[in-house]
């Protein structure tokens, strides 16, 4: 099973064509390994980007070498995989 | 696991094979009301099951709903299982859809992309696509939103099976989107199909692969604003409305643009809750609340569809 340690989600919103085509940019670097949950679809929407831990460091840097703040959406995706899991398994007993 | 649908737990996600023993608890439950149809068989040869609920006669016209075709979004499947008891319970009190059933029937497919849901529940939650094996490449699967004969290829999909928005190497290479085409194709009686998604809570109609406004642009509007009331009037529920490509972006080869083109004047994608706390992870206690609010909604389209025959 795949897990999930670790990957956050980020969320951009972009605010200027600048930053817009900065989160864009990051669509193209396929060696990140991200998964756009929701993909860049203009100014003022927000973009959430799940970005696996070896990847968080570079994603950050350009985000930040570029200016564009953002905010972590989810700190650590396994962690409310394991709620989910948990749930799924009490649910199931009772 | 439970004896029948009274005691079913709406408010947990489940596995594949607690959803088809549920729809079988459901048609053993209703067999003058609920019926299921295996309209296909998935990449893994896994059935596709639809439950049809009709009040009788012979080809009525139909309402189609799905869920769970992009199988990690499992707030709809949850929500597809609400949906399938609530036309039951509605029907027994002569309440809510029951008028509609009195002319017209529904269709609704729970687990749309079965392979996927699998997939999620056993080797990666945040898998998206079908799983159909892509000659030259070692990536798997297809997105079926992207798979239609709609568009299908240009700007608004992408042509590397690695990523998510693949659309295929043609038009319904997907048997999970063949299926579908097959029978809306041979029924030629639906009025108003729903397909639903999460998460980012919109309400959207075509098109999606052009900026060329749909024929019935105006009327579909008026009709996502009234049910967007309806949902809103419940919890407070934020939701956006308008076409596919001025709402979110330009997405080629999508379920509504092609049934709206076959003539479905009522075509509709909803994106469910939330706005981005929990994205695909959404608690499992926010399930039954979504189901309700999306019924709203879902239930202003269905009249609209019953009283605007065309």
């Amino acid at each position: 099973t795949e897990t999930f340690v670790g990957h956050q989600v980020l969320r951009v919103t972009p605010q200027s064509d600048e930053e817009l085509q900065k989160v864009q940019e990051l669509q193209d670097l396929e060696h990140l390994q991200l998964d756009f949950w929701l993909a860049p679809r203009g100014l003022g929407l927000p973009v959430d980007i799940r970005v696996p831990f070896p990847s968080l460091q570079a994603v950050k840097a350009h985000l930040e070498a570029s200016g564009v703040s953002y905010s972590i959406m989810i700190e650590d995706v396994q962690a409310l995989l394991d709620v989910e899991q948990m749930e799924m398994l009490r649910s199931s007993r009772r | 696991l439970s004896l029948n649908t009274d005691t079913f737990n709406y408010e947990a996600y489940h596995t594949i094979d607690e959803i088809y023993s549920f729809m079988d608890m459901l048609v053993a439950e209703n067999p003058n009301l609920v019926s299921k149809l295996e309209i296909g068989r998935s990449t893994e040869n896994r059935p596709l099951y639809v439950l049809k609920f009709s009040t009788g006669g012979t080809n009525r016209p139909a309402i189609w709903i799905d869920t769970g075709i992009h199988s990690r979004e499992w707030v709809t499947q949850a929500s597809g299982v609400w949906f399938a008891k609530k036309i039951v319970q509605d029907h027994a009190n002569n309440e809510g859809v029951a008028s509609i059933l009195e002319t017209m029937d529904i269709f609704l497919e729970i687990v749309t992309n079965p392979d996927g849901f699998v997939f999620t529940h056993t080797k990666n939650r945040m898998w998206r696509k079908t799983r159909s094996k892509n000659s030259g490449s070692i990536c798997v699967g297809v997105d079926p939103n992207r798979n239609w004969d709609a568009g299908f290829g240009d700007a608004g999909a992408s042509g590397n099976p690695c990523t998510e928005t693949y659309h295929g190497p043609y038009p319904n290479s997907e048997p999970e989107v063949k299926s579908i085409v097959d029978f809306v194709k041979s029924h030629g009686n639906i009025k108003a199909f729903v397909s639903i998604h999460s998460y980012s809570q919109l309400l959207l109609y075509p098109y999606g692969y052009t900026e060329t406004p749909a024929p019935d642009e105006q009327e579909l509007h008026e009709l996502s604003a009234k049910a967007v009331a309806a949902l809103t009037s419940l919890y407070g529920t934020k939701y956006k409305y308008g076409s596919i490509i001025t709402t979110i972006y330009r997405a080629s080869g999508s379920t509504v643009d092609w049934t709206y083109n076959q003539g479905i004047k009522y075509s509709f994608t909803f994106e469910l809750r939330d706005t981005g706390r929990y994205g695909f992870l959404l608690p499992a206690k926010q399930i039954v609340p979504t189901a309700e609010e999306t019924w709203l909604a879902l239930k202003v389209i269905m009249e609209h569809a019953r009283d605007h025959p065309y």
